[in-house]
């Protein structure tokens, strides 16, 4: 799950950081 | 003592979501009315004020490198890259916002991955509602506003994007919550234990459970003369999900069919082997 969500997993865990698009 | 837990819950999600989302509900509804004293909102009605109302309107997303070479694109897929990267920032704020659930993070992680899955479009059309009159939508942060029979206007199949939102979002409206309701509402839906292929149940079924009676609580204080107000509110969870799997369907058409157009990676991940 977590290989298949990067970025949903990044938000998770970065407190509010801006999303690298 | 419960009920007051309970209260302070409710007023613990509703200050998250005011720190969490841009526009609310209160203020999306006094730019609709004309009440805020600032200037209306430009008005987008046609072709032709779209590319005037792009002088006044900012968008967030121009600042974004590689948004330069969508300037070429047909205006459908223009607008629809405008729709992707408010929803990317949407799935930001709700997971800010799931974040400060009480629990939520303390769930297992990959289970906290899937609530958002499944849950932020859910999320996405409940609030959007809150920026829908039944004749268009703000749009950047109110300041412009679209209107339903341009976006109907648009040619296939971009024209069938955004009008069962409005249908439900006329329907949603009727029963006149307002941000601190929307608030736990959000909170319900995010922690829903029957979403496919969760790892550990109960642990969000027992989250759910003070969600739904915090939830019961809010609306018999915050509307006294609706009675039946939590259960019409339930009913509409099953309507949210019906209008995502159709969103999802429509967007993966336009995967296959709109070769000009890109997925933003985010949204590729949230709806893949969704429904």
């Amino acid at each position: 799950l977590k290989e298949k969500h990067k970025i949903l997993h990044r938000l998770l865990q970065n407190s509010s950081s801006p999303v690298d698009l | 003592p419960e009920c007051a837990d309970l209260r302070a819950l409710a007023k613990h999600l509703y200050d998250s979501y005011l720190k969490s989302f841009s526009l609310t509900k209160a203020k999306a509804r006094a730019i609709l009315t004309g009440k805020t004293g600032e200037k209306a909102p430009f008005v987008i009605y046609d072709m032709n004020s779209l590319m005037t109302g792009q002088q006044f309107v900012s968008y967030k997303q121009n600042s974004v490198p590689g948004q330069g070479q969508e300037q070429n694109k047909e205006v459908e897929i223009q607008l629809f890259q405008r729709c992707q990267f408010r929803s990317v920032e949407a799935v930001r704020e709700i997971t800010e916002f799931a974040k400060s659930i009480p629990g939520f993070i303390g769930l297992d992680l990959n289970d906290q991955v899937t609530l958002l899955k499944y849950g932020v479009h859910e999320v996405i059309f409940s609030t959007l509602a809150s920026l829908m009159n039944k004749d268009g939508v703000l749009i950047s942060d109110g300041q412009g506003f679209m209107t339903r029979e341009f976006l109907k206007s648009l040619r296939k199949p971009f024209c069938e994007l955004m009008e069962p939102k409005f249908e439900f979002s006329v329907k949603f409206n009727s029963l006149e919550l307002d941000d601190s309701d929307l608030a736990v509402f959000i909170a319900v839906i995010i922690l829903s234990g029957d979403r496919p292929g969760l790892v550990n149940v109960k642990p969000i079924e027992d989250l759910q459970d003070n969600m739904l009676q915090a939830l019961e609580l809010q609306l018999k204080m915050n509307h006294p003369d609706a009675p039946h107000l939590f259960a019409k509110l339930l009913q509409k969870m099953t309507d949210l999900r019906q209008i995502v799997t159709e969103h999802v369907q429509l967007l993966q058409l336009l995967k296959k069919t709109e070769l000009e157009m890109n997925i933003h990676p985010l949204l590729q991940e949230i709806m893949k082997d969704l429904y």
